[in-house]
């Protein structure tokens, strides 16, 4: 039995546990903040046989995944008659870092 | 040294915690999100020496274990006259996913 | 890869992680409650090399220790006319309980 914590962005928090309970992977979400920028994020706990662990890191590498996204900026306050068109600006989202650790023993009661 | 972690019930957690201090076991409570039912639960937080595993086990299966309850349903809006008999419904309640983990070192500071 | 789950005092949670931050050390913080005393408190999770951990137990240490606080009481309502020269009363505060677990595997996705 191994334990898998992965801190994952809170937007893809909901994406990624709908994705393991669709594929019969039990989780628990535990709502946590980031150190350096002090963002709630949330690490999600899932229990599993060893055999079981390259699929499930494989569903939390395709649910939140590091990815780039077009955001287009806000408009500053124009004045009259001014044209504002805004570029879309590239910006750094998601992305999982995930521990797995041994568990010697396991119960259900 | 051991790390027990015990998901249980809300309803369960207040009376597992006061089981395990009597007993002089420290334990700490997060607030956590069950994957599935998308409801509030709990994790129980215990380290301890190995040798009192077995008993910290007895308590979490003693206050938390699966059990049913009998429910008497909510009488639905009863037209004048009318008479309603509820019959107590059967409702599973409780229970604990339990994972033990190796602590290769511990600190008190 | 080790996993250390440091449990302090929610005053020293703040200043924990800004020393761990400002040495690199990438850190994720859990509001938790002590289950003796039912106050909040704070686990703070550092996923880090094996050869980095005695660092970070030392700025545990630094930053968490248990020590002993002078604290004025409160000076009780006083009648008119009398005195009351508080004499400070020693408190302890802080604390961090440790435990240092062994990541079979982790990934950064
Ligand atoms: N080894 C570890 N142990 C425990 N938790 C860990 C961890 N590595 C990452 N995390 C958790 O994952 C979140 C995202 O980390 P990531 O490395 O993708 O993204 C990080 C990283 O790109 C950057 N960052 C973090 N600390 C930094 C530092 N000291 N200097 C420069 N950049 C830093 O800021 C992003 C957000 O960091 P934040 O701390 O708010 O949130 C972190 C933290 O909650
Ligand atoms: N291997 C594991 N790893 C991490 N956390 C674990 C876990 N096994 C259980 N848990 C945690 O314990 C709670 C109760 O699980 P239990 O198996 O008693 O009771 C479960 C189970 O009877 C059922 N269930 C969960 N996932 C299911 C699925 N994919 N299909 C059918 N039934 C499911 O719904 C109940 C509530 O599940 P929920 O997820 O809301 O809440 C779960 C979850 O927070
Ligand atoms: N082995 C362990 N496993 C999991 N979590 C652990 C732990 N040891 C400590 N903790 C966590 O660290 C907090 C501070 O513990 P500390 O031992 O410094 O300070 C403790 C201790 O001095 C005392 N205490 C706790 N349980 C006691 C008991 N059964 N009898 C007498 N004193 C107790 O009260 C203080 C506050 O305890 P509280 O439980 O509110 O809060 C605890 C608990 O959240």
């Amino acid at each position: 039995m191994k334990l898998i914590l992965s801190i994952v962005h809170s937007d893809d928090a909901e994406i990624l546990i709908r994705a393991l309970e669709q594929r019969g992977h039990r989780c628990t979400k535990i709502s946590t903040t980031g150190g350096f920028l002090r963002e709630g994020n949330a690490t999600i706990l899932v229990g599993a046989e060893a055999a079981q662990v390259d699929e499930i890191l494989a569903i939390i590498k395709e649910n939140c995944h590091a990815r780039t996204q077009l955001v287009s900026p806000l408009p500053p306050v124009a004045e009259a008659g001014e044209f504002f068109i805004p570029r879309p600006v590239e910006v750094q989202v998601g992305g999982a870092t995930v521990f797995v650790l041994n568990v010697e023993r396991s119960e259900k009661f």
